[in-house]
This record gives structure tokens, C-alpha cells and sequence, in this order.
């Protein structure tokens, strides 16, 4: 990304605009640069190059690891919430089809009871895809339909559950009600927690993400996020802040609409896409 | 927000008239901040803070009682230039149907506003015909004919997979049975797609709509500007729909793409039910981005 050879603070004006405008934001981008400043002066670099390698490294650090599905009990039980539009639905979709790769058993819920065909779009997913979905009546409660979804999986003995749940702005109380009140009929349900609750996020999200994940984080115990839509020109430079806010794992990352197109969470590639 | 930090700056200087280099400075890294904070992209930060600097150094600014004030005024009046000045109407087709196509990046709330649009001129006495062409999404047009239904508007059932012919179906059948606004909802889809992006200007060609609108998600970051030059320059745009207002994000994004294309803003969304619409003010819009 360098137009510049030479290593010296102009190099920071150049990574400066790199992090923003790849959403990273102003907290985040300081303080990595506050990092490579120090190094500059201290002429520990000897090429642009080694600054960059630098940063990424920094940027690895602020990111999660690699995190793996929760998915050892019997049937695991994930939850996928997230304000509306950001690919839920679809992302269930995805997981279910990885699953099924392998030779797992998932089990649909289209607990989203209030979208106009927010059913019907999941159970065409899973006819696709041969796996089973509850499919309720349009307007029944969600928390109704995410119990009787997991009784329905254990008494047919498939081995995981996928809860798919309206979409929700996290600036509504009253919908953070309605998905903690989904949240305690899960665990109603098995007698533990859950074993997955997802946040779907946006990757073209700019600071809002931020705000999202903070308030649904209070509302349910998040246990990770999945960030979606990243086959675009968005860098989702946002999961930085949250990361450095939150440390959420980030369990997988959204690259397209097709039940294929979902990548596990990779820091080093995504440090280097951020800067690329 | 902003107007916080403005206040509290102001407050400093209470008293002093003249403002020094020092205060302009750190006044101006403040605006960039707060611009930067609300998802203004980086290029129209640049610019506004340029701009807002140069007025800085007229009498204008330099001889009044309270300087900072007084660009704290200016900043907030360029944004509600850059932002339309004032409410932006709609197109009407000199001879009915009027046609509108909606389009824009996956789930901005393109099918749900479709909906909103036909809920709310047929309260003004208009006819809508919901057109599903995004053939592709598991539900799409199931979704929009639930909408249509639920609003009480006419709705015409996608007969085939051939989108040229599906939209002539339309516009004959609008013709025919007197619908004089015909909103066609569109499949969403990344500006950096070259084939749905040529998709989607053939479907403009055969529509040749009175209205490309652009609908877009105010929780949108820095990839504002790119979507907005690709879509305006690839696809022509008359119009934007900013989704999503009834969130806590500030909407900057906005702001970039008025700046970058030049086109209004004629609807914003304010919520998931069909009712959740209403028109664009830039003023109103300017103070939410400054926070
Ligand atoms: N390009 C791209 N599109 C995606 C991705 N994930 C989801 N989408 C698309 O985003 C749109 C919204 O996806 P949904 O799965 O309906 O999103 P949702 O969160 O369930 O939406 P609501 O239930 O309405 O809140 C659809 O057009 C999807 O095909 C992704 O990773 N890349
Ligand atoms: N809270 C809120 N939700 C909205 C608004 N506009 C649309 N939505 C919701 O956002 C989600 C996505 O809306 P859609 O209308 O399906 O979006 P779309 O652009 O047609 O999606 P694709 O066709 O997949 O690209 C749905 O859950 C809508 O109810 C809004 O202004 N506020
Ligand atoms: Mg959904
Ligand atoms: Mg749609």
C-alpha cells in the first residue's frame, strides 16, 4: 500500500487511511499507529515493507484467534441474532450445509415468526439442503417455537439445532426482551445453556457494529459473531474496535450468497486484506 | 457528540473574540473526529474540513464576536448543502404509469421499502403495482406479495425466470388495468459484481424508469462512497433511500454519497413495519450526523 520507499512518519499518513477506510475507526487506528510511531523512531524498520508486516502483526494481536464451533453436546443448540438484514437466514443456511459436510444432522427453527416470509425463506433453504425445519404460524412466539425446535430435534435425534430469530435493532427494549425471553426458553429447553449464541454482523458495518455488539453483549451472553458480506469492497475494519472493546470470538466470515460461500475466521488474512 | 465538544470549546474561550491558529487547528481535528466517528468517508471529511478551514480565514469568521460559533453555524450549513438544502419530490410520469426501481446492496431494505412506498401513496390516492424482479433470493417475491397483500396493493406474480420479459408482463399489464405507479424491487447485490451490476442497467433499460433509487443502509461505513460512485456511475441514479434510521448509527454515510453522486435524498426508513417511512430533511439529518 506504500507510495512511498522511504521510512518515516509520512508513512503513517498512508496506514492512517488505510485503517479508516477500512471502518477500523479512530480509537483503534491510533492506538496501532501510536505502536509503529515508536518504532519508526526508534529506525527499527528498514523498509516500508517491514512496516507493514509490523502493523499486521499488531493487527493479529488485537484480533481473536481462530475459534472453533461449540459443538460436543448432543444436540448443540446455536442461537443467530443480529439487527435485520445482516444475513442470519442465510448464514444459517451456510452453517447448516458445513455441518452436513461433516455428516452432522442439523435441524432448522424458523423462529423469525414476524417477517414476511421469514419462514418460508428458511424452509426453502432447508429443502435445498434435505434438512428438516420447523416451520410455525406466522406471528406464534418465538420463544415457543425455539423450545418446541429443540424438543422437536432431541425426540428425532438429530445433533444440532439451528435457531433462526427475526431480525432486531438493538436500539428496540422491547425486542431485547423478546430475544433475552428466547434465550431462557433455550436453555429451558435443554436444562443448560445453549451452545452457540452467534451476533451476525454486517461487513459493511461502519461504527454502528460497535454499538450493536455492545448492547446485544448485554442483553444475551454472546459466545462469538459471524461476519457476513466480506465478497464486497468492505473491509469490516469495525471487528477491530469490537475485538479491542469486547474480545468476542469471530467464528466465521459471510464471503457471498451461495450455502457454500463461508470461510473460517483467518487473522492473519484478514489483517492483510484490511491493509491490502 | 460534536455540539458537546463545540460547547465545552466555546466554553474555553468565552470572552476572547479572536480565535489563534492553535484553536483553529485543534477545532478542526475535533470536526474531523466527530465527521469520522459518524461514518462520513474519509474523502468528504477531507474536503468538508478543507472548506470549513478556508471560511475560517475570512472576515466573516476572523472579525466576529465568536468565532468558533460562528463555524460551528458554517459547518452545520454545508452539511444541509451537501445534504439537499431541502425536501427533494418525487418523479411522476407525465402520462401514468409512473415507474420507480428500487435497488442496492444485499438486505439494505430494498423489498420492505418497496412496500412502504405503495403503502404510502396509495394513502395519497395512487394505484401501486408491486413488481418482484429479484428472481434469485429463496422467497423474494413471496416476501413481496405478502407485503402487497398486508398493504392492500395490487401485486403481479413473477410468471418466469426471463427478467426482460417479466418487466414488458408488467408495464403491459400496469397499462391495461389502469396501476399509475408501477415500484419495482430489484435483487440486491455488490457493486463490485460486474455481471449483476450489468444485470441490473439491463433492467433499468427495459423499466426506463422515472426514478433509479438508490436504497441504502445508514449503518453503512466507509463503503458508502464506493457503492454510491459504482452504482451512480454504472447504473445512473435519480434518487437515494437511507434505511435503518430508527438504529443509533449517525448516518454519515449518507452525506457521502449526496457528496460523491449529487443526488437527493427523498425517503428515509425508520423502521420494519410497512407504516416506518417518511421524507428526507437534510436539516434534521445534519444535526444527527454532528451528533
Ligand atoms: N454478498 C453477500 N450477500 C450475503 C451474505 N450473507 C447474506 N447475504 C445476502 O444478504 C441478504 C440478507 O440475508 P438474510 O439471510 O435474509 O438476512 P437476515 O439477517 O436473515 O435478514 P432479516 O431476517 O430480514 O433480519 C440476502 O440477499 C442474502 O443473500 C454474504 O456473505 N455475502
Ligand atoms: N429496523 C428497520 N428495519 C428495516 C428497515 N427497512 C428494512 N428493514 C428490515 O431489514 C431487513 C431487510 O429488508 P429487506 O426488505 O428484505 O431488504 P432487501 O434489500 O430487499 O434485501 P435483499 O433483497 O436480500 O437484498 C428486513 O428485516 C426488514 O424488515 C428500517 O428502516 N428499519
Ligand atoms: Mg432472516
Ligand atoms: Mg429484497
Amino acid at each position: 500500500i506504500f507510495r512511498s520507499e522511504k521510512v518515516d512518519e509520512s508513512v503513517l499518513d498512508e496506514l492512517e487511511e488505510a485503517l479508516l477506510a477500512a471502518d477500523a475507526g479512530l480509537s483503534v487506528t491510533d492506538r496501532l499507529l501510536e505502536g509503529i510511531r515508536e518504532g519508526i523512531r526508534k529506525k527499527r524498520f528498514r523498509s516500508s515493507k517491514e512496516v507493514q508486516d509490523a502493523l499486521i502483526n499488531q493487527i493479529v494481536e488485537i484480533l481473536p484467534p481462530a475459534a472453533p464451533f461449540k459443538d460436543q453436546s448432543v444436540p448443540s443448540v446455536w442461537l443467530f441474532l443480529g439487527i435485520n438484514g445482516t444475513g442470519k437466514t442465510t448464514t444459517i443456511a451456510k452453517i447448516a450445509r458445513w455441518l452436513q459436510k461433516r455428516r452432522k444432522k442439523p435441524y432448522l427453527v424458523a423462529a423469525d415468526t414476524f417477517r414476511a416470509a421469514g419462514i418460508e425463506q428458511l424452509k426453502i433453504w432447508g429443502d435445498r439442503l434435505g434438512a428438516p425445519v420447523l416451520c410455525p404460524q406466522r406471528g406464534s412466539d418465538p420463544a415457543a417455537v425455539a423450545f418446541d425446535g429443540i424438543q422437536a430435534a432431541k425426540a428425532q435425534g438429530y445433533d444440532f439445532v439451528l435457531i433462526d430469530t427475526a431480525g432486531r435493532m438493538h436500539t428496540s427494549h422491547n425486542l431485547l426482551q423478546e430475544m433475552a425471553k428466547i434465550y431462557r426458553s433455550t436453555q429451558k429447553a435443554l436444562g443448560r445453556e445453549p451452545d452457540e449464541i452467534l451476533l451476525i454482523l454486517d461487513g459493511t458495518a461502519g461504527q454502528n457494529g460497535l454499538s450493536q455488539v455492545r448492547r446485544f453483549h448485554s442483553v444475551v451472553p454472546l459466545t462469538g459473531l459471524i461476519v457476513t458480506k466480506l465478497d464486497g469492497t468492505a473491509k469490516g475494519g469495525i471487528v477491530l474496535a469490537i475485538a479491542a472493546e469486547l474480545g468476542l470470538p469471530i467464528k466465521a466470515v459471510g464471503v457471498g450468497e451461495g450455502v457454500d460461500d463461508l470461510e473460517p475466521f483467518d487473522p492473519q488474512a484478514f489483517a492483510r486484506s484490511l491493509l491490502g | 457528540g460534536l455540539t458537546d465538544r463545540l460547547s465545552e470549546l466555546l466554553g474555553r474561550f468565552r470572552g476572547k473574540g479572536r480565535i489563534s491558529q492553535e484553536e483553529l487547528d485543534n477545532w478542526l481535528r475535533d470536526v474531523r473526529r466527530a465527521l469520522l466517528e459518524a461514518d462520513v468517508s474519509l474523502s468528504v471529511c477531507r474536503h468538508l474540513v478543507s472548506q470549513i478551514g478556508e471560511r475560517a480565514r475570512t472576515p466573516d469568521v476572523l472579525e466576529h464576536p465568536a468565532p468558533l460559533r460562528r463555524l460551528s453555524q458554517i459547518l452545520y450549513e454545508e452539511l444541509v448543502r451537501i445534504l439537499g438544502e431541502k425536501v427533494s419530490p418525487v418523479t411522476w410520469a407525465p402520462r401514468p404509469p409512473t415507474i420507480w426501481l428500487l435497488m442496492g446492496l444485499q438486505g439494505s431494505g430494498k423489498t420492505t421499502t418497496a412496500g412502504k412506498l405503495a403503502s404510502l401513496y396509495k394513502k395519497q390516492g395512487r394505484k401501486p403495482l408491486l413488481v418482484p424482479a429479484d428472481l434469485k433470493r429463496p422467497a423474494a417475491s413471496e416476501q413481496l406479495r405478502q407485503i402487497a397483500e398486508q398493504v392492500g396493493v395490487a401485486f403481479f406474480p413473477p410468471d418466469s425466470q426471463d427478467l426482460s420479459r417479466l418487466c414488458q408482463r408488467a408495464l403491459r399489464d400496469a397499462q391495461d388495468q389502469g396501476w399509475d405507479l408501477v415500484i419495482v424491487d430489484s435483487a440486491g447485490r455488490m457493486h463490485s459484481d460486474e455481471a449483476l451490476m450489468e444485470e441490473l442497467a439491463q433492467l433499468k433499460r427495459l423499466l426506463q424508469p422515472h426514478e433509479s433509487l438508490l436504497v441504502l443502509d445508514a449503518t453503512t461505513g466507509q463503503d458508502a462512497v464506493r457503492l454510491a460512485e459504482s452504482f451512480d456511475s454504472r447504473i445512473g441514479l435519480t434518487g437515494v433511500i437511507l434505511t435503518k434510521l430508527d438504529s443509533d448509527a449517525r448516518g454519515g454515510a449518507v452525506l457521502s454519497v449526496t457528496f460523491v453522486t449529487g443526488k437527493p435524498v427523498k425517503f428515509i426508513g425508520t423502521g420494519e413495519h410497512l407504516q416506518d417511512i417518511d421524507l428526507f430533511h437534510p436539516d434534521r439529518m445534519a444535526a444527527r450526523i454532528l451528533g
